[in-house]
């Protein structure tokens, strides 16, 4: 695991986080169930809550679905190439590129679609961001920076919790089974020879 | 853009070369040290973005900045660090990925920036 520069962290104090989504994005309730069930990866094994809220402008973390350049120094580009991307605490700000073909309902590697991408795996990666993870070498953590399309990766793997915990401490109700679970199709284009 | 599945994706929306705007870096295969070829140029800017490489006037010229990136890329990701553009340093590159840095202000923790041993050799834990 990894951190910012500095090891940038919500403040102690603030254990209880809001988030919001951007209101123009208009999502549909089976997209921000996808992100509620990213923010529980987290929050089962660090001190932290996170609730959403309607006031997008107070709130903690924004989250927001964008396309090209959108104002904050990072322009998208279209479909895979860069996927989403987060800033560091205490800045709570989360962007996904909307060009993306997002998969919402977690069967994305049911098809050989090459596009496809899981949603729910790239939120609980970016919000690791929010939190003050930076990426991280082993190939089986959520906050390694790639990503294959056709891949699911959506629990914390050992070193992920780890890094968290070394920033926030632990929850005490985790019982300290982080397990990695990723699943893949034919699409992943492995080069380790093994295959999918 | 959201789906209920992959299977619901219309084909209009699926693109034609698989790995996305960054498909043309596998043309680079096999490119080394000394050599002067058509696309380098962009990969130099793919390796800044990520914090591999500093702002410079990028060229098509494999130069050692370039190789000293690379190197740096190859141990982030496990991968045999030759300096080189082999398959399996493109493969990785053209992956889809997230737009954060691995190298934040010319710093990182991930294997580029663990401490060495006393002889200046990388620590190097593969995880089994």
């Amino acid at each position: 695991y990894s951190f910012f520069p500095g090891t940038p962290r919500w403040p102690a104090g603030k254990t209880d986080l809001t988030y919001a989504f951007l209101p123009a994005n208009n999502l549909p309730d089976s997209v921000k169930a996808v992100f509620s069930r990213a923010f529980q990866k987290w929050s089962a094994v660090i001190p932290l809550t996170f609730t959403e809220t309607s006031s997008y402008v107070v709130a903690d973390i924004r989250i927001g679905f964008h396309s090209g350049d959108h104002n904050d120094g990072e322009p998208f580009d279209g479909v895979l190439g860069t996927l989403a991307h987060a800033f560091s605490p205490p800045t709570g700000i989360l962007h996904l590129d909307g060009d993306e073909n997002w998969v919402v309902d977690g069967d994305v590697a049911a098809s050989a679609v090459v596009s496809a991408v899981d949603l729910e795996s790239v939120a609980v990666h970016e919000l690791g961001h929010v939190l003050g993870l930076g990426h991280s070498s082993e190939r089986e953590a959520i906050m390694y920076p790639t990503i294959s399309t056709g891949t699911r990766k959506v629990d914390l793997a050992g070193d992920d919790v780890d890094g968290i915990q070394v920033l926030y401490g632990s929850n005490p109700n985790y019982n300290g089974s982080a397990t990695s679970t990723t699943t893949t199709t034919t699409q992943e284009r492995d080069t380790s020879g093994g295959g999918s | 853009r959201f789906f209920p599945n992959s299977s619901s994706i219309p084909r209009s929306l699926i693109p034609t070369n698989p790995d996305g705007k960054w498909d043309a870096f596998k043309n680079l295969t096999g490119c080394h040290a000394g050599e002067n070829v058509d696309g380098l140029a962009n990969l130099k800017n793919y390796l800044h973005y990520f914090g591999y490489i500093d702002k410079n006037n990028f060229t098509d010229e494999f130069d050692d900045n370039l190789k000293s990136a690379i190197k740096t890329y190859q141990l982030n990701y496990n991968l045999n660090t030759t300096g080189e553009l082999d398959g399996q340093t493109l493969e990785q590159i053209v992956r889809p990925r997230c737009g954060v840095a691995d190298i934040v202000n010319g710093t990182s923790s991930m294997n580029s920036g663990k401490k060495t041993t006393s002889s200046g050799i990388h620590i190097h834990a593969v995880n089994h």
